[in-house]
Order: structure tokens, then C-alpha cells, then sequence
């Protein structure tokens, strides 16, 4: 998965990849104040590529604690569970959902939203590739806009930067790559070397996405985020974190 | 057709009989659950003497009688529906000499028998062509499409053909062994992802009872059951010819809590046969009751008498308790429906009141009668108003007739006044089966409150579009027509209420799409959405003109019933089948006919099989192919086939 975060206050992207297993589960989001966990589950490409199998979300889950009710949305469907009941809706249609403080909006063979309670927003995009194809699988990409209200209590891979961190970047220079600068990233406490390239935001074109330029942290953001990766991995896709 | 040595010599001996039928063929066409029936028949009066020829087809009573031709020796007649009274009048008019048509309706297995009679001399050869038109309803998850065999003898050319088109895929397609094992592998079917093709062909030697029989061993029910594949649970919207049909029948839903009062029939006449099987399906319905469903049972006679006062979960001990009481009853006495339907309202009232009923949940009395009432409240106007006025909009009444001294009207309009359904139960050894079949259908409310609409200015003519409830296994079905527009894309909105949640679902369509598709099968029903609206108009119409409460409001639809009917072909109680020859000189009259009086005509014991679907013999059925000896009148005895008296002994039919 690549992750993009956006920092309005310093107005700049700053881009990491998670290059974990498949099969597990990475907190996103996790608000123990609120009861709100967004979690995602890793799965593989068909066959490695170039030597390297890929890792992608196959399924992200939004949990809501308070009323019982997640969300779970595969790449073949979206599951509703209160623990009493589950519903389970295809891709195939546009449709909207509500129960209690959360409303489901699905558009057909796009994306789905999750809003809780009118103030905290999870959109799922659909990426659906050629059943065919040797190694590529469908999957799914995620987006969390910046006003979503949390409690101060909220951590996660992405949680976590909505207290924004102050960031500066400087000594810009060419790169190894002459397309791609360098430069020195200051973060937390920490000094980074990082590299100036392009990701893609796929919400307006799901195939071709439009490009973000970002500044892309390397080894799995290390000293970007709070503490390694392989904190956030959780157990269920219901599990809070546990703050590192 | 080419028959081998060994059948040229059966076909020879068959052709000896009086009667030969040289061919029998089935043929229908289902496009989107709407199928088109034709039954062709080509018979020879093989005898040396003029004689009566009939064609009994057998139709189930939901289709509509479309079309009818008949040639004999050349002269063509040609059918077409009118309103009754001009039909009559038409008939009148020319009243063709020595022959007959009508409708009559047996009192077993949802049935009519369409039946024809010519009398003919030797050597006559005469065709018949039957067209009917049914809509396939989904019940627990399988679309079932039946077709009555009985040739009534060996026929070299016998055949079966259906053909099925679905537009979003055929899930599964198979064919119960309903015509007996001896013809089980003789039925073939052939399917792709979006059609299939059951045929059924036997050889003259196939259709033998035995080896050395002459005698034919296909009569009974041919049956094809099929599913569809679901993409979506928002349904499938379909456009062809100018109108639209959308079905709706989600799945991977939560069933709702349920709250069931059952109100049985434990009257004198309910002693035997029906209340041991009624015995024997409550202890299959009960035990499928959870502990988030809530019920009570009302047994009555002359008495009301309650199982429990109030609803109860449907917990283990609850339900054994009420397994033991039901098996004590012992049924005696009188019949008081009001008061025991009263008593059910009155205990759903009280338990909705004092907040038992979770509001998401679905509501339901189960009544099983098989007599009118006897004590108490016997009008049953009175009965239906009473129920009507204490019923709630989110209670639904369900009622089961058993047996034939029930009448059936009366449970009908009571179930459909109070959003629920009716159902004949036949009292014969499997009606504890049926009896279950029928809750299993209702055993799943998986939505309430459902509304399928339409952006402004977008469609007209719609169908029915709000339920009451949705059930698992089942389907909604909306149509309507479709108004000009720019746009090449017609969408629909369904909301509705799960448990605890509420559903938008849009669906779109292309408008043009469908009709592309349909010009390339070859096999499909091309003016099928057209049919389906109407058909599904016209009942719809004659449900609620059973319910209208006027007279002005009854004769609206009355007309409104005829001019469909009469614009789309189709036989219904306010339109008759005249068929005409071509010079107009000879008439007869198809009547759609009227359910025999309840208490008579009780039908005979069935047929075996273990589907119970085996045809039941009426109290007069000749075999399909009447054979009746009739002495040529003496003053035409030199003259010639020109004109023949009726014989003397006729088979009656409407309008006589």
C-alpha cells in the first residue's frame, strides 16, 4: 500500500510505502475516544512480478464501537454486522444504508463511503482489474479527509497525522535519479533523507489516477511515523491499536 | 415424423383405432419469468363413421388463454378475445353446427381444462393450436414452470420444448422427475450462461405403459425449475418495447423477528385426515420459530380458546409446550372465525402496546379453516369488515383453506385486504407438506416497507410498487411503461427497511439494450414486457375489484379489466374466446369460467407421485380424445359430410 498524507498547515505531501506480508491486518485509524477503528488486510498478487510479490488491500473494515455496527468492504462486496445481524450488499449497485449513526453510500462499481455519526468520513475505492490477468488482483484504495473529528486519544498509521506534525524540508538537491530531487526532511525529532516523486490519487479516475507530487520517506516511513510499521499490525479487523 | 420399422407397425395399429393423433407438441417460450404456451395437436377421425373429436388441454389457472385456431378439413377458424357480452352476442349470431369450446375449472390444483369438440366424419383431419400466457412467481427460490401432459394415446410425433432466455444469467436449471421414473432420462437439458432448452421427446415405443401396451403411459406434470443469477441486491430492471419490469429480490439479508399468531380450525369437520396433517406441519413450523421471534396459537371451534394468553418467545421449552398442547386437541363443534380472528388482532394490539414488539419486526396471523362460520358472526361481509377495521397496518393476515367446503373467496379477500396472501390447502395425504411449503415461503421476512420509484415524468402505467413485505426466496415484480425521453437510460430507486437498517438502491437500464439482444434469440419472447405489464395489470385490477366498495368504483374496473384484456388478447373473467370461422358463419364461445360452488364438485382423490402434483380427476373428465359413436341422422344418410345434427349425447360446456 502507498500511503499518501496530506499536511494542510505545512502544505505539502509527504508519501511512504508499507511493504508488510499478506494475510496482515493494518490499523489505520485507531480512536479509542470516539470507538472508531479503521483497520485494512493485506493480500498478495497472483505471482511475483520481477521476483517481488505485491501487497495491496483486500478488504478495510470500519468499526464502529458505540453502536456495534462494522463496516467491512472486500473487493467482492460490503458487509454490514450489528453482532445480531449482517447484511451484505455487491458492488453492483448504488445504494445507501443506514443504521443507528451509520450510513453506507455505495456507488456501483466505484467506491463506498462510511460516514459515522455525520462528522467522521472513510471512503473505499474499488480497483478492479482484468480477471485474467497473471498477477494482478482487484483491490482497494483509501481515503480519509483531514476534518474527520477524532478525540485526542486517535493513533493509527494515518490517525495519527491528524495532529499534524511540523515538518520542514530543506537542502534540496538533485537526486541519483536527475528526475528526482533530494532533500532533508525534519520531523519528530528526526532527520530524513527523502526523495521528491509522484503517487497517485485514483478519486476522480479510478484507472489513470491524477498524480501528487509528494516527498516519499523511504523504509517503510521510518521516523516519519511513530515508531516501526510492524506496530501497527493488529490481530482482527476489529482491533484497536495499542499506542506504540 | 420417422418412425422405425417396429413403430410403423404401432403407429398402423394405433391408426386402426377410431381416433389417431398424428402429433402433440408443447412449445413454450419464456423470456424474463413471462412465458408463451402453445399446444398444437394434429388428429385424424381414422373411424368409418362421423364421430365427436375433443382437445382438452389442461392450464394451470394463473395464465391467460391467449389465442386459439383450429383447421378442420381445411376451414380455418381463427380466435379472438372480446368482451363477453359481444362475444355472446357474435356467438349467438352463428353458432357453429357440431362443435363446441369452454372452460371449465376443476376444484384441484389451480387448474382449468380448455377443452374443444368437433364432430366430424371419417376421414376428417383437424388441427388445434392453444395459446396461453403465465407469469413464473418466484417461491422459495426457484422459478416452476408446468405443463399438463396427457396425450390420451400413443403419439408418433410427440414433443416438449422449452426454451428459456434471461437476460442477467440462468443460476441453475433442472427438471424434477414429476412425469415418472420411467421418462426420467428422457429429458434433456441444454444451457449457456443466459438460455436454456429442456426438450422432451420420447419415441412411440418410449411412451408405452409396458413393452406390449398400446396404451400411453405419459400423463401427469412436466415440470422445469430454474433460478436466475443476482448481481446486485438493488434487482434487475429490464426495458424492451416501449415498457419496463423490474424485479427485486435481495438476499444475504438478516431475516426480521417475526410475531405469529397461528388461529386454527379445530371444528368438528377438521376431525381426521386434515387435522392430523395440521398437527403434523405445526410441529415442523414451530420448531423453525428463534428466540427472537415471538408467537401464540388460538384454537377455535364454537369457542375461542388461547394456547397463550399473550405472545411468548420462541424459545425451546415454549415451543415444546406448544407442540404437546397442539397434539392434544381434539377438534368438535362449531366454527367461529370472527371471534377467534378478533382474539388474534386483539393479542398483537396488546403486545405492540405494551412495547413487546420490536417496531422493525413483522407481525402475522396464520389462520387455517376449512369450513365457512357457524357460530357467532356468520356473515362473512361482517366478518371481513370487523377484521378490516381492529386489523393494523403493520399486521398481515395469512389464510389457509383446507379442503373444499371452505370458502376461498372469502379467506382471499380477508388476506388480501390485510396485506398478507391465501392459499387452498388440498385435504389428501400431503397437506402438512403443503401446509410447511406454504410457511416456508413467509418463514423469512427479510424487508418491510418496500418502494420501487421512478424520477418524475421518466415511466408511466406502474404496476403496484409499494409491499408490505419482502420475503427470502421470493420476488417483487413492477412494471410500467416507458415515456419518451432523451436520455437512453432509465433508473429506478427501491428503499426499504431491514433489520434495524434502512436501503436506498438505485438500478439502471439501458432502454435500448434488451430489444438488441432479443432480435438475436431466436427462441425468446419478444413482446414479452408488453404482456407481463398487462397481465400484471389486469390481476392486479381484478383483485382490486374484488375489494372495490362501490358499485361506480367496481364498474371503473370492470372496464378498465376489459379493455386491457381485450387489447392484449387475453381470456379473463370479463373476456371470452371467440373463435370464428373465416367466413364468420360458424362462432364458438370460450367462456372464462367461474370456481365451481364451494362443497361441491370435490374432485376425487389425486393421482400418485410424491409431489402431489399429479392431475385430479374432475367428476367427469373424458379421456383427451372423446370418442363418441353417433348414429348419422337417416334423412342425411345419402347427403354427405355437408352439415351434421349434434349427436345426442354432447359434453356440456358454458354457455350452453
Amino acid at each position: 500500500p502507498h500511503f499518501i498524507i496530506h499536511l494542510p498547515t505545512s502544505n505539502m505531501d509527504v508519501c511512504f510505502n508499507i511493504d508488510s506480508k499478506p494475510g496482515d491486518i493494518l490499523n489505520l485509524v485507531s480512536d479509542a475516544g470516539t470507538g472508531l477503528v479503521v483497520n485494512g488486510r493485506l493480500i498478495s498478487s497472483k505471482q511475483p512480478h520481477k521476483g517481488k510479490l505485491s501487497t495491496y488491500f483486500g478488504a478495510i473494515s470500519v468499526y464502529y464501537e458505540p453502536d456495534g455496527i462494522s463496516v467491512t468492504v472486500h473487493t467482492g462486496g460490503i458487509a454490514m454486522s450489528d453482532g445480531a445481524n449482517s447484511h451484505s450488499f455487491t458492488w453492483g449497485a448504488t445504494a445507501e444504508v443506514t443504521q443507528d449513526g451509520v450510513r453506507i453510500s455505495i456507488v456501483k462499481n466505484s467506491h463506498v463511503t462510511v460516514t459515522v455519526n455525520n462528522h467522521t468520513q472513510v471512503m473505499v475505492l474499488l480497483h478492479r482489474v482484468w480477471k485474467k490477468h497473471p498477477v494482478n488482483v482487484d483491490f482497494l484504495g483509501i481515503y480519509i479527509p483531514s476534518s474527520n473529528q477524532y478525540s485526542p486519544l486517535v493513533h493509527g498509521l494515518i490517525g495519527q497525522f491528524s495532529r499534524e506534525p511540523e515538518v520542514s524540508v530543506h537542502d534540496v538537491r538533485p537526486g541519483v535519479d536527475p528526475m528526482k530531487n533530494e532533500a532533508t526532511m525534519e520531523v519528530k525529532g528526526n532527520r530524513l533523507q527523502v526523495t521528491r516523486g509522484l503517487q497517485k490519487d485514483y478519486r476522480s479516475d479510478a484507472k489513470r489516477g491524477s498524480a501528487v507530487s509528494c516527498w516519499f520517506v523511504h523504509n517503510s516511513g521510518k521516523g516519519f511515523i511513530d515508531g516501526h510499521y510492524s506496530q501497527y499490525i493488529v490481530p482482527s479487523l476489529h482491533s484497536f491499536l495499542h499506542a506504540p | 415424423a420417422i418412425l422405425t420399422s417396429e413403430e410403423q407397425e404401432d403407429f398402423e395399429a394405433i391408426r386402426g383405432e377410431d381416433i389417431t393423433v398424428k402429433r402433440y407438441q408443447v412449445e413454450s417460450r419464456i423470456t424474463s419469468r413471462f412465458a408463451h404456451t402453445t399446444v398444437r395437436s394434429s388428429v385424424v377421425n381414422s373411424g368409418s363413421k362421423a364421430q365427436s373429436i375433443g382437445f382438452n388441454v389442461q392450464i394451470p389457472k394463473r395464465a391467460f388463454i391467449s389465442n386459439f385456431t383450429m383447421n378442420v378439413n381445411g376451414i380455418t377458424f381463427m380466435g379472438s378475445v372480446k368482451e363477453k357480452t359481444v362475444a355472446r352476442n357474435l356467438y349467438a349470431q352463428a353458432r357453429a353446427r357440431g362443435k363446441a369450446a369452454g372452460i371449465v375449472r376443476a376444484n384441484s390444483q389451480d387448474l382449468e381444462t380448455f377443452k374443444t369438440e368437433v364432430h366430424v366424419p371419417p376421414g376428417s383431419n383437424i388441427e388445434f393450436e392453444l395459446h396461453y400466457q403465465e407469469m413464473m412467481h418466484r417461491k422459495l427460490g426457484f422459478y416452476e414452470h408446468t405443463l399438463f401432459l396427457q396425450p390420451g394415446r400413443l403419439v408418433p410425433n410427440f414433443q416438449v420444448d422449452v426454451y428459456i432466455y434471461e437476460p442477467k444469467g440462468i443460476a441453475n436449471v433442472h427438471t424434477p422427475n414429476t412425469l415418472g421414473d420411467q421418462f426420467a432420462e428422457l429429458i434433456h437439458v441444454t444451457s449457456t450462461k443466459d438460455k436454456a432448452h429442456v426438450v422432451f421427446k420420447p419415441t412411440l415405443q418410449q411412451q408405452k405403459k409396458c413393452e406390449n401396451c398400446t396404451n400411453t403411459a405419459i400423463d401427469g406434470v412436466f415440470t422445469i425449475k430454474y433460478d436466475v443469477n443476482r448481481d446486485s441486491n438493488a434487482g434487475e430492471l429490464q426495458v424492451s418495447d416501449g415498457h419496463f419490469v423490474q424485479f427485486f429480490a435481495p438476499s444475504n439479508l438478516s431475516p426480521l423477528p417475526k410475531n405469529i399468531v397461528f388461529v386454527i380450525d379445530v371444528s368438528g369437520s377438521m376431525w381426521g385426515v386434515k387435522m392430523k396433517q395440521t398437527v403434523e406441519a405445526m410441529q415442523a413450523i414451530l420448531d423453525d420459530l428463534s428466540i427472537d421471534d415471538h408467537f401464540s396459537i388460538i384454537d377455535f371451534n364454537h369457542n375461542v380458546r388461547c394456547w397463550s394468553e399473550d405472545l411468548v418467545p420462541g424459545s425451546s421449552l415454549q415451543v415444546a409446550d406448544a407442540k404437546k398442547y397442539i397434539q392434544s386437541i381434539k377438534p368438535n363443534g362449531g366454527t367461529n372465525i370472527n371471534e377467534a380472528l378478533m382474539r388474534a388482532v386483539q393479542m398483537l394490539v396488546k403486545a405492540s402496546n405494551q412495547g413487546l414488539i420490536d417496531p422493525r419486526s413483522v407481525s402475522m396471523i396464520i389462520l387455517v379453516s376449512d369450513g365457512d362460520p357457524t357460530v357467532g358472526e356468520i356473515k362473512l361481509s361482517t366478518i371481513q369488515k370487523n377484521v378490516k377495521r381492529v386489523m393494523r397496518e403493520e399486521f398481515s393476515l395469512f389464510s389457509l383453506g383446507i379442503g373444499f367446503d371452505v370458502d376461498y373467496d372469502f379467506l382471499e379477500r380477508i388476506a388480501m385486504e390485510n396485506r398478507g396472501i391465501a392459499q387452498r390447502i388440498y385435504a389428501n395425504h400431503d397437506a402438512a407438506e403443503q401446509l410447511r411449503t406454504f410457511y416456508s415461503q413467509v418463514s423469512a421476512p427479510l424487508l418491510r416497507r418496500i418502494t420501487i420509484q421512478f424520477p418524475e415524468d421518466s415511466v408511466s402505467d406502474v404496476t403496484q410498487n409499494r409491499f408490505d413485505k419482502y420475503f427470502s426466496g421470493s420476488e417483487l415484480v413492477v412494471a410500467g411503461k416507458v415515456l419518451p425521453s432523451d436520455s437512453d437510460t432509465l433508473t429506478s430507486f427501491t428503499t426499504a427497511s431491514a433489520a434495524l437498517l434502512d436501503i436506498t438502491m438505485e438500478t439502471e437500464a439501458d432502454t435500448t439494450e434488451l430489444d438488441q439482444e432479443l432480435a438475436k434469440q431466436q427462441h425468446s419472447f419478444t413482446g414479452f414486457a408488453r404482456q407481463m405489464w398487462a397481465y400484471l395489470t389486469i390481476k392486479q385490477l381484478i383483485s382490486e375489484r374484488a375489494l372495490a366498495p362501490t358499485a361506480v368504483k367496481k364498474r371503473k374496473i370492470t372496464q378498465r379489466i376489459m379493455a386491457l384484456a381485450v387489447e392484449h388478447q387475453f381470456v379473463t373473467p370479463l373476456t371470452a374466446l371467440l373463435v370464428e370461422s373465416e367466413d364468420a358463419r360458424e362462432r364458438l364461445l370460450a367462456d372464462s369460467p367461474k370456481d365451481p360452488k364451494h362443497g361441491c364438485c370435490s374432485g376425487g382423490p389425486p393421482g400418485g407421485g410424491s409431489s402431489g402434483l399429479a392431475p385430479v380427476q374432475v367428476v367427469y373428465q373424458p379421456p383427451p380424445w372423446v370418442q363418441m359413436t353417433t348414429p348419422a341422422p337417416p334423412s342425411q344418410a345419402e347427403k354427405g359430410p355437408e352439415e351434421w345434427a349434434l349427436p345426442q349425447r354432447v359434453n356440456l360446456v358454458d354457455n350452453d
